[in-house]
């Protein structure tokens, strides 16, 4: 494993942990999107179908594990936990989500390396986790004043697939078996475009030592 | 195997 990957995955995970320690921490989930949080959830279900049976390595099946559960335990305190859903701002998130889950189930049905059952979901996650953001996006825009741990998830959210972009880029270097990525490589490249709008005020802010605010 | 695809990312 290269450094690019792995900073990308403790990118991933330092994520996870900022948004379950706001949560946790400070009782509130607001700001952030439920429908984002439900994408996520299924595309690491999707994408980890294997998690018992393809064993890569024991830091993989680790890695596979606390994604699932933080993304589940996320999901039960935004859903069930007597505070923390009373911060739920659901009538800011209002994505209909549900479409980005039927267009990403007929592009993996149309476009993949292999037409069985596990790759088809495999490449399912792919696409889904390249615009699973969006929701989150669009209510961010809505807010008017972005906590600190809210703006910081999504900042590490975005850089984590950009890493993977270079570790992508890496291995078609010094890997002779790694080629016929194109599929991830493109939806990788989408998914981390789509936070390029969000990098710059999030920079912006930071270096102006402004509250980050994006424009309507 | 079919076009050495082997998931090892996360």
């Amino acid at each position: 494993m290269n450094i690019f990957r792995f900073a990308g995955d403790m990118m991933h995970l330092l994520s996870v942990v900022v948004l379950l320690l706001k949560i946790h921490k400070m009782k509130s989930c607001a700001g952030i999107s439920l429908k984002t949080q439900e994408l996520y959830a299924l595309v690491f279900i999707c994408r980890y179908l294997d998690i018992f049976t393809g064993f890569i390595s024991l830091y993989n099946t680790i890695m596979k594990i606390v994604f699932l559960a933080s993304a589940f335990s996320i999901l039960w305190y935004m859903r069930s936990h007597k505070v923390v859903r009373q911060t739920y701002d659901k009538d800011q998130d209002t994505f209909r989500h549900y479409f980005l889950i039927l267009a990403c189930m007929v592009l993996a049905l149309l476009v993949h390396h292999k037409f069985t059952f596990r790759e088809v979901m495999w490449t399912f996650s792919i696409y889904l986790e390249a615009v699973a953001i969006l929701p989150q996006l669009v209510m961010l825009q809505r807010t008017r004043n972005i906590d600190n741990l809210t703006g910081n998830y999504v900042f590490f959210l975005g850089t984590y697939r950009g890493l993977y972009m270079l570790n992508w880029v890496y291995r078609y270097l010094t890997e002779v078996h790694y080629h016929h990525r194109w599929l991830t490589w493109i939806s990788g490249f989408i998914q981390t475009a789509l936070y390029a709008d969000f990098f710059y005020y999030y920079v912006k802010s930071w270096r102006n030592n402004e509250k980050l605010q994006l424009p309507a | 195997r079919n076009l050495g695809e082997k998931h090892d990312e996360l």
